[in-house]
């Protein structure tokens, strides 16, 4: 469905060459729940991103359904991100002028729901997060969890093939961040492609499949070994 | 040192009333190491904030060395936030235009730092939040868990009485955030007070005292009983 091949992310920056990503083979199966752990600055924001053809290699490519995404034109390529791909950006990027309601429908708006349709599917989605008293609350009116949760809402809006969160429960409670955790196992089930950045070890030993990254390099583990995750 | 007495915040937005803190007490002795953890919304952020003078209550006070901050002129509860209180934001509130070294340079000369000693003041926080090799770049070249690090680096940065750190390792793995919670411990040590609102149990219970929060309510308890954090 998604895959990265020889997929490379360098970043210069004055003097210093960084590695962000070294190159990394992947490949994502329709149905998959991935999760994607490893230390701060090791890379995983980076290949979120490549993947969710936010940003652009520096060498190799990521393919959707076996087509190299970077042959694609921009047109194409904007559509995949805005009706197959639902991201959820570590720092929210929310619209600071909207309400919470107001940033789902925007997504569901530029996705071609009928207008009559967006608030329905918008205060449905956002109650299902936990924040149905606070669908008028713009994000500086909202607490941490609270925007966090609103990112979330506004990836699922458009029924995404590959739903790729960055971070979904960091500034959750364990409590909350659970809840969070079996609405994606829940659209998992119901055939929704599932890749999530997670530091919570307790979160990525439910997934399917279990990615660990270190330096810019990654390596497929088994969730249920305990030894996987020292 | 820092204490509560009947603290209120209400915030009001269109029809609705939230009761984002009811009336409230709490006394911070000198040395203390104090966790605040709770679910999502229930007021931790609003809390941290009337401490550090950031916002103001609905009702009651804050008290600095016993003295009511609400009867201080603007510049003396600016001079406590610049020189007694260092503040960690959850959402890092990092200047994009600086690179991470500037960011905590500038907390230095808002304090009245000489110049030839900002440099090398900002070089060490960083490096002990283990930054040295990404003192040149901006925010937005950073990681998520990077810029949280910058963030408590300029927290830190002038040495203040009191320590209020918002989330200060949501965005960072186990490993890292336990470098960090070790650093905050090595101050606590020093003398240095310590207000931490966290998520993470492991890291609450290693604190002096712990409170929990629910719908703005917060009550004590021992961080040693297990039976405390259900
Ligand atoms: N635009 C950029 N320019 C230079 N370096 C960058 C840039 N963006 C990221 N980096 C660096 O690349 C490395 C990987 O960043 P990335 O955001 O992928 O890390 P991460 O694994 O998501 O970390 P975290 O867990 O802290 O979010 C980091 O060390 C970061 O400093
Ligand atoms: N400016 C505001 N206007 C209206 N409501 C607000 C405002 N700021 C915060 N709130 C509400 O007050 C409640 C408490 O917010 P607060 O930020 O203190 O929560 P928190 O405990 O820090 O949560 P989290 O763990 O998610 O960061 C939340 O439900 C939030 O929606
Ligand atoms: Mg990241
Ligand atoms: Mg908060």
């Amino acid at each position: 469905l998604l895959s990265a091949r020889n997929l490379e992310r360098i970043y210069r920056l004055g003097g210093q060459t960084i590695h962000a990503l070294k190159p990394l083979n992947m490949d994502i199966h329709r149905g998959d729940f991935i999760a994607i752990a490893g230390p701060s600055g090791s890379g995983k924001s980076t290949l979120l991103q490549l993947l969710g053809l936010i940003d652009s290699p520096t060498s190799g490519e990521v393919r959707v359904r076996s087509q190299a995404a970077q042959g694609l034109g921009r047109e194409q390529r904007a559509s995949l991100r805005l009706n197959s791909l639902g991201f959820v950006f570590q720092a929210f990027n929310l619209l600071h002028m909207l309400t919470a309601r107001q940033n789902v429908e925007i997504a569901l708006a530029l996705a071609g729901c009928p207008r009559r349709k967006r608030r329905a599917r918008a205060s449905q989605l956002l109650e299902s997060v936990g924040l149905g008293k606070r669908l008028d609350h713009r994000p500086l009116q909202l607490s941490g969890g609270e925007r966090q949760r609103v990112a979330i809402a506004r990836a699922l809006a458009n029924d995404p093939e590959v739903i790729l969160a960055d971070e979904p429960t960091g500034n959750l409670d364990s409590q909350t961040g659970l809840e969070i955790v079996r609405v994606l196992e829940d659209l998992n089930r119901a055939g929704q492609t599932i890749v999530m950045v997670t530091h919570n070890l307790e979160i990525a030993k439910r997934a399917g499949r279990l990615f660990l990254m270190r330096d810019g390099g990654m390596r497929e583990v088994d969730p249920e070994d305990p030894t996987a995750l020292d």
